[in-house]
């Protein structure tokens, strides 16, 4: 899905 | 990475380094609210669960090892430490913040990344962080004088998610990232420490007492 973004912020 | 995501994480750890300073010279947490700290752990816990499960990075997984540590430790002095749990203001910390988690918990379950264990649990970490100062915020009006050491806390957090707006803009334009969760929460919650910034930097100018009406 474009929501979803690997986590690479705190 | 850019130099705005570096200097809101690094005043985002300064924030919390100006409190644990603040407890342990003046072994006193007068102003602070121990239910934003409990919320802050609470966040720092759901949205840090994949320290194990993902690759681990050189600057994401010390940065979560000390939040976690640091926010853990704070609550800790505040709740168990004998000489600082005497001056916590319990009779003026009175926000309610456990209804802020259940609303928190079910906007996470209809609205995440994706519908997994570690998305809603990160989805809800970010809408419970935005409304997290709540208490803290709520205290300060009520505290008559507020020393410096909690004025610059608390500014240094609000600072901290303003300039991750300023990286989500830098992002969206250098690399086309768009996340809409944690721009819409990011925005909420810089939008609440308005009235605070307005009087922190007008009694910064002023060169007088920080007094929130």
């Amino acid at each position: 899905e474009c929501l979803y973004q690997p986590k690479d912020e705190l | 990475m850019n130099a705005f995501r570096l200097l809101a994480d690094l005043t985002h750890l300064l924030s919390i380094i100006i409190l644990l300073v603040k407890i342990r010279t003046t072994k006193s947490c007068a102003g602070i609210s121990l239910k934003t700290q409990d919320l802050y752990v609470l966040v720092f816990i759901s949205r840090y669960l994949d320290l194990f499960t993902r690759p681990l990075s050189l600057y994401n997984t010390p940065f979560k090892l000390v939040f976690l540590a640091t926010s853990i430790t704070i609550v800790y002095y505040m709740r168990y430490h004998k000489v600082v749990k005497q001056t916590y203001n319990k009779d003026s910390d009175t926000f309610k913040h456990y209804f802020l988690i259940l609303p928190c918990a079910v906007l996470a379950f209809f609205i995440n990344p994706k519908f997994t264990f570690i998305e809603v649990l990160w989805s809800f970490s970010i809408y419970l962080e935005a409304v997290a100062i709540l208490p803290q915020l709520v205290l300060l009006q009520s505290s008559s004088n507020i020393d410096n050491l909690t004025g610059n806390y608390v500014f240094m957090l609000g600072a901290y998610r303003a300039l991750y707006l300023l990286n989500w803009i830098y992002r969206f334009f250098a690399e086309d990232v768009v996340r809409w969760i944690p721009w819409i929460a990011g925005l909420v919650q810089t939008a609440l420490y308005a009235d605070f910034f307005y009087y922190y930097i007008k009694s910064w100018r002023n060169n007088e007492r920080l007094k929130l009406p």
